[in-house]
């Protein structure tokens, strides 16, 4: 169903099938993690996480590919009433 | 302030794009913010050019990676006008820079803020509302795996690796959250927006923040 929807083209039995499918099966383990409710207490509206698009890319691909924003330090801002106290 | 407040309900906001195998989440954030605020000034929303930006703005990396606040500081130190994203198609890699005749159309910024408002998000909701949508750059790890719902655990600050603006907030529920385009596509998320907590600066939301006026 993943394969069809997110229109992967694998060849099944093939290495790259094989890796897929490994990273795939991690991120299920990933998921499960993410949504328990010992770690993260369900309240109305929490976050789910599950399977999309990226359910096929390891962890590092996907912060190779789409997690590539560089951190820059800024000032803190600084509020009219703060400013009006110094 | 209003309890819920959301610059796509004036129409102010442009469609939520797909960056696909470019790094280019930073220029996604900027473009997007310029393209609403000059839609703000001027009553017309128009797709400016992300491509340009990666292509053009020399102190970032194009689909390798940059940062908002150089782009930035770049557009704002060359004046370089914004050209319609028709005009300057998104090719999902990083290419040479275009030129275009200064007497074509296009958006150029005349100054930008940029700040920290971590422990003061009460007064970026109101940044927010002066200034239109804020570029912010965010702990993205755990959204390879988000389908919905408001982030509010899993999620660090100050390790910031992804780049996002943030388009309004909303305090009618029990947990307040921020809306926030993506540039992943409409399938992903919420048709490619995001939910946030607001306050304990979730996902490091706060830490780098910017608006740029037209």
């Amino acid at each position: 169903h993943f394969l069809t929807r997110y229109g992967r083209r694998y060849s099944p039995g093939s290495l790259e099938f094989q890796k897929r499918e490994h990273f795939f099966q991690e991120s299920i383990r990933r998921h499960e993690y993410l949504n328990s409710p010992v770690l993260a207490p369900y309240e109305n509206n929490s976050a789910i996480y599950g399977i999309n698009r990226f359910s096929d890319l390891s962890p590092e691909e996907f912060k190779a590919i789409y997690l590539q924003s560089k951190a820059v330090e800024l000032p803190k801002y600084v509020t009219t009433s703060a400013k009006e106290a110094i | 302030l209003p309890a819920r407040f959301d610059w796509r309900d004036k129409n102010l906001v442009t469609p939520v794009r797909n960056q696909l195998s470019c790094g280019g989440c930073w220029a996604f954030s900027i473009v997007g913010g310029i393209e609403s605020a000059y839609a703000i000034n001027e009553n017309l929303l128009e797709e400016l050019s992300v491509q340009q930006v990666i292509d053009c703005s020399y102190e970032d990396n194009g689909c390798n990676g940059g940062s908002t606040i150089n782009a930035l500081h770049w557009l704002n130190k060359t004046r370089v006008k914004l050209v319609r994203a028709s005009e300057y198609e998104f090719k999902a890699q990083t290419g040479i820079c275009h030129y275009f005749p200064s007497s074509d159309f296009g958006v150029s910024i005349r100054d930008y803020k940029a700040y920290n408002f971590s422990d003061i998000e009460e007064e970026m909701m109101t940044q927010l509302i002066n200034l239109g949508p804020l570029a912010a750059t965010v702990d993205a790890v755990s959204w390879q795996d988000y389908l919905g719902g408001i982030i509010q655990y899993h999620c660090s600050s100050g390790e910031a690796n992804h780049a996002v603006l943030i388009t309004g907030f909303d305090r009618t529920g029990d947990i307040p959250y921020w809306i926030v385009k993506n540039s992943w596509g409409s399938t992903w998320g919420i048709d490619g927006y995001v939910h946030i907590k607001i306050g304990q600066n979730v996902c490091g939301i706060a830490d780098t923040v910017s608006a740029a006026r037209v």
